[in-house]
This record gives structure tokens, sequence and C-alpha cells, in this order.
């Protein structure tokens, strides 16, 4: 059992703990945890987001924070969105141009920090950004959140799905339950015309292949990389049929 | 100077190395890794491929090459593919579901024994398709193959940019040469109408901001998702212009 005896306090700070995974970077995570996060506000939820992704952050630019958080007694404390969502991210304590060269024990330091060391205020939902694949970090976080649920963002070729297979492996190596697949860059739509650039039906192989919940595909769409790049999330002004896809 | 003094004998069965990083995953990284080698391999050069994306490996499926790799006095001999290019990845000593669980000490063994302990045959590339990000495997990298090249693949979004920015700062600290930028998945042509999903020029920004060169745009193609899924990257069989682009 990879998982240590419980040295530190259990962590309850919210009410449920949705650790956002993928097995491969680049299939649209953060992405799909910040629309999730702003459409989880939107309906009166109290939203935190922890950036666990410490070697690819970019949580803060695609919620739109910035800034030093305050610290009281070596404990952060939260910057907050429009939406009064609740952040940490490594990226408020290094430059985004910064190569974060971290060798595993350092890492480990510093979320251990960022689980045990931050005042959240009261959380609904607490959604961590894990980094793509399956090491230090994952393993550290499964660790310390015994009741994390796992929600596996996936793209719909192959390559990605497999990797995301290992994802759900580990989730059980570490006990960690798996909430259920998200499929995105499902289809470009041109012309109503759909092109399934990264091929179809891969996202709904993986969940039934790991008996979990699919929750549905969301299309390539050019509004939400625009969103992502200025830190509004389409979820926040998005048409109703984008933050439906994001509410289920 | 994060380099330990050279401890074990310089690198040299290759006439270059190129090491082809991303600041993020899922950015097309492996599949211009394997692009670039077939098109090198087509034009008769002599070719090799060190996959060292030990977490998301792909290149074994991508360049359609499986099995159990012979030793010979506990050193590796590649595989090889149709196009005799020599292949070593830790896909070939772990089942593409199980999750590659490594601390960094173990992490920094296995890679020096792909470095080190390879029975390579007389190579003019050698291609190393590095982990995305910044973490151990490129510093081990960086440490054991000084006169190495690195290649940085992005897309043209802002925050694929920011992060490359970030692989070629630590370029810098380990004194690798960033050779340049390769732009993909820069847009989707239907209809003849290019609409730029994920955004436009980020790689040329990034290129003239790292002042290298800017090795041109691959657009998303249907063709290339296929081929990688098939082990048969667009370059062996690809039309002229497809082969093209990889051959600048
Ligand atoms: N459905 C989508 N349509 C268009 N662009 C997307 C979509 N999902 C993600 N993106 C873009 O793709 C890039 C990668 O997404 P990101 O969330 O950073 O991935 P990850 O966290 O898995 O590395 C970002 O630039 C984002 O804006
Ligand atoms: N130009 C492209 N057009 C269409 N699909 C692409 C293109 N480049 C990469 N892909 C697909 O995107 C996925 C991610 O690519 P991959 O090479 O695995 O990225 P990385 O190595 O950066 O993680 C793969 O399924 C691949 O087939």
């Amino acid at each position: 059992d990879p998982r240590p005896a419980q040295a530190t306090p259990p962590v309850t700070y919210a009410k449920r703990f949705i650790a956002v995974s993928s097995g491969k970077g680049g299939v649209g995570k953060s992405t799909v945890t910040t629309n999730l996060a702003v459409a989880m506000a939107k309906i009166g939820r109290k939203v935190g987001v922890l950036d666990a992704d410490v070697y690819g952050f970019s949580i803060p630019r695609m919620l739109g924070v910035s800034g030093q958080p305050t610290m009281i007694d070596d404990n952060i404390v939260p910057l907050r969105t429009g939406d009064n969502i609740q952040v940490v991210s490594i990226g408020f304590f290094i430059k985004e141009d910064e190569p974060v060269v971290w060798r595993g024990p350092l890492l480990h330091k510093a979320i251990n920090q960022f689980i045990h060391d931050v005042m959240w205020d009261d959380l609904d939902y607490l959604f961590l950004d894990l980094p793509p694949g399956t090491g230090d970090v994952s393993l550290t976080i499964a660790q310390a959140i015994p009741a994390a649920e796992m929600l596996v963002v996936t793209t719909p070729q192959t390559t990605a799905t497999n990797v995301a297979g290992r994802v759900a492996k580990m989730a059980e190596k570490t006990n960690l339950k798996v909430l259920g697949v998200i499929e995105n860059m499902s289809y470009f739509e041109a012309n109503g015309v759909r092109e399934y650039i990264f091929g179809k039906d891969g996202g709904k192989k993986l969940a039934d292949k790991l008996g979990v919940t699919f929750y549905g595909e969301i299309p390539l769409m050019t509004s939400m990389r625009e969103g992502a790049d200025i830190g509004q999330p389409v979820a926040t002004d998005g048409t109703p049929e984008q933050v439906e896809l994001f509410e289920k």
C-alpha cells in the first residue's frame, strides 16, 4: 500500500473533493476544471480550486486571477474570482515563464502545504486540478485526501484513452473513487458538419471499460479557447447550451 | 550549475541529438517526433528514437512497434520499424495501461539506462521524445547529453506558448541549445476556410521571443491522428505536401 499511515489530520474543509485528472496533458483538463467551477458557483455552490498542476499551471490565467496571496501565521488565504471562487495555485508564487524544476521531495512539501495550510472558507466543492499522468503529485494528493473522487478528462483518440486508463488504474491503487469520464474536443462543427478530428467515442468506451458514468462530450469550440485566454470560462457568460454542457 | 561533474563517458553514438520538448502535453510532441523521424529515414538518414516520455509514452503505438527488446550483457538492443528506425521506449518494458508511478530517483536510473546502455547502431540522428514540462527526466537528459539540441513544439494559444517559454528557460539553465520552434494544430481547414481554433501566431511569437528559427505551421488534420493511431505517421505514406511539412 503506497499510502503511509495518516500522520496528519484528516482533510474536511470541503463537502466534496473532485480531483480532475487526465492521463495526458493538453486534453482540456484545466479548461474543464475552470468551467465546472464557474458553473457550480453560478448555481450558488461555494467552490474552491486548487491548482496542483505544478509543472503546467494555467488556472490563474483561465480564471483571471493574479497576485500574491495573503499569509496569516504561515497559512495561505486563497484569492477570489468575480464569482467568489476561492483559488490557490503555484502560479501565485512563481512567474509564469519561470521553469518549475523541482525534484520529487520538494514538490511533495509544496503540495502538502497547499493541502493542509490554506484557509479555505466553508466549501461545498474543492476542485483539484492534478498534473497530467501518474507522478508524485497525484500520489501525494491521493494519500492526503482519501475521500477525494476522481473525474477523468479525455479526448476521443485511443492514445489518450489508453493513458487515461492508466490514471484510473492508479486511482484503484490509491483507493480514490472514479466518478466518471468527460470527453473533450469530441468534434469540430463547421457548416452543420461534424468533423471528428481526434476520433470518436473514446470517452464513452473508457467509461464503459471502467464501469463509471460517462458525463458526455464537449466539442472543440474556438470560444472555449478564447474564454480560457482572457480568464473568462465560457460557463461565465456562455450560451445556455455551453453552460448546460458543464452543469451536467 | 545544476549539472554534476561528468562522471559517465560522454555520449557520442549519434551525430546529432534532437530533444523534442513541449511545455505542455497534448500539443503533438510525439506526433511531430515520429513524423520527423520517418521523414529523415525516408531521405536515407540513420535514425533512432528514444521515448523518454515515461509518464505518457506513445511512440511504440505511433511507430507501430511492440515487443520485448533483446538484452545483450545488460545492454538493450533497439527494436526496428519498417523504415529501419531504431526505437527504445519504456513502453517495451511495461504494459500500456499500467500506471508508471515512479518517484524521481527511480526515474533517474531508468533514463540513465536508456541513455548509456543501449546498443544503437551508428546514428545520424537520435530523436529524444521528452516528457512535457520541466521535471526530473528533462534535467537528467540535459545533464547526460550536453550536446543535445532542443526543438520546442507548441500550439498557437498563449497558455501553451507561455509554458513552452518555461521549457526554453530551462534549456538555458541546462545549457541545451534551442534549435527552434514548430507550431502544431495551427488551424483546421474546412471547405477552403481556415478556422484558428487554438489561436494564431503563438509559435511565431515564441520563436521571435527566443531568437530562434521558426520551422512553420502544421495544420490540424484528421489524417495525422489516424496515422498515429495505426502506427503509420503521415510522413510514411503522406501526400507530398504533408511530407514536405515535415522535411523542412
Ligand atoms: N473544447 C475545447 N475547444 C477549444 N479549445 C479547447 C477546448 N478545451 C481546451 N481547449 C484549449 O486547449 C488548450 C489545452 O487545454 P488545457 O485545459 O490547458 O489542457 P490540460 O489542462 O489538459 O493541459 C487550451 O488552450 C484550451 O483553451
Ligand atoms: N496536427 C495534428 N492534427 C490532428 N491530430 C493531431 C495533430 N498533432 C497531434 N495530433 C493528435 O493529437 C493527440 C496528441 O498528440 P501527441 O503527439 O500524443 O501529443 P504530445 O506528445 O504532445 O502529448 C494524438 O492523438 C495525435 O494523434
